[in-house]
């Protein structure tokens, strides 16, 4: 579920705020810990000359360059996550098992244009 | 499709899969949570994000290398003492069903963990010796011929939880088999009184558990790439 964007939410790409409940899915009876967890996702423009300062890399640069003079024939570098963080989720598994999983790349930290 | 035929949408499907599930799981029995997973779980949420992701392939609480960590219950079942000696006071199969083990996984770590309530019994007495032995056994119980125990442990003291490492036993490193049978057997010896009557220590045992720290798939990947 999405809470309500904020009442200007800014048109750059950015990390935005989504929190994935787990008994939002129907998996409450079988995951233990968390009951849900901050995931977030990318969203936002990766603009001319902006895109340098969000967390770009050169050649995203130089796509929104092109496409600021060709928006037809180019189109914007994608606004991504760049960096992510791990978490750990408690649950029984299809044994009755007790365990504990460490699961990579779950939470978006950072966004950037690629 | 597989994922119709087992209810799921096929996003379900998808998304237990990256989570290394077959299919979703539905708790018949669910045990209580050990506190040594509740703890290794509340310390990696309090953990910054870099960090988390520098120990996502490490278990610090138990200081070895793993991403995930089960604690499996004990299928066992008691057997009959059957010992000429009359000083064996418990003898039971453990049985760990490991199939929840996926290919890839390597062991880092067994520890047992025998319970007892520790309420109901206050020996052994002055003079009085627990004896514990484990042995490899097959499924049905019978111990590996010509094999000696595992461990072999000595008491004096009995303690609620009692923990054994078996990473040696079971060849950390590589790949645990489908299913772990064992043999327990428990014996007094010394003090006065009949042997029967030293048995308290049996008649408070009260359950037991396989923890296996493992390193999953992901953690080979991220060793490669380092």
């Amino acid at each position: 579920s999405a809470p309500s964007p904020p009442v200007t939410p800014s048109p750059l790409c950015k990390p935005r705020r989504l929190y994935i409940s787990f008994s939002d899915v129907g998996w409450e009876n079988w995951i233990i810990a968390p009951q849900g967890y901050l995931a977030n996702y990318c969203g936002g423009e990766c603009p001319f000359p902006l895109a340098a300062e969000l967390n770009s890399t050169n050649h995203a640069v130089l796509q929104t360059m092109v496409h600021s003079l060709d928006p037809q024939g180019t189109p914007q570098p994608c606004c991504v996550p760049v960096r992510l963080s791990p978490i750990s989720i408690l649950y029984y598994d299809n044994s009755d098992n007790v365990v504990l999983r460490h699961y990579e790349d779950m939470v978006v930290d950072e966004c950037g244009c690629r | 499709s597989p994922a119709a035929a087992s209810g799921l949408s096929p996003q379900e499907s998808a998304l237990l899969r990256s989570l290394g599930l077959s299919h979703k799981p539905s708790p018949k029995s669910p045990a209580p949570v050990p506190p040594v997973l509740w703890r290794i779980f509340h310390k990696r949420r309090t953990l910054p994000g870099p960090q988390a992701e520098l120990e996502s392939c490490r278990v610090e609480e138990l200081n070895v290398p793993g991403s995930i960590v089960r604690v499996f219950a004990d299928q066992g079942r008691f057997l009959p003492e059957g010992q000429p000696q009359g000083r064996l006071c418990l003898r039971k199969l453990l049985f760990f069903n490991l199939s929840a083990l996926e290919e890839g996984e390597r062991l880092t770590m067994a520890q047992l963990e025998l319970r007892f309530h520790h309420s109901s019994y206050h020996g052994p007495s002055p003079g009085q010796v627990l004896e514990l032995r484990l042995y490899r056994a097959s499924p049905r119980g019978l111990p590996r011929p010509g094999r000696g125990p595992l461990l072999e442990r000595s008491f004096v003291q009995l303690r609620k939880s009692l923990l054994f490492d078996l990473s040696a036993a079971l060849k950390a490193g590589e790949a645990p088999a489908r299913n772990l049978a064992l043999l327990l057997e428990i014996s007094a010896s010394g003090g006065p009184g009949s042997p029967r009557s030293l048995c308290g220590a049996s008649d408070a045992f009260a359950a037991t558990s396989l923890l296996l720290v493992t390193l999953g798939r992901q953690c080979g990947a991220a060793r490669s790439r380092r």
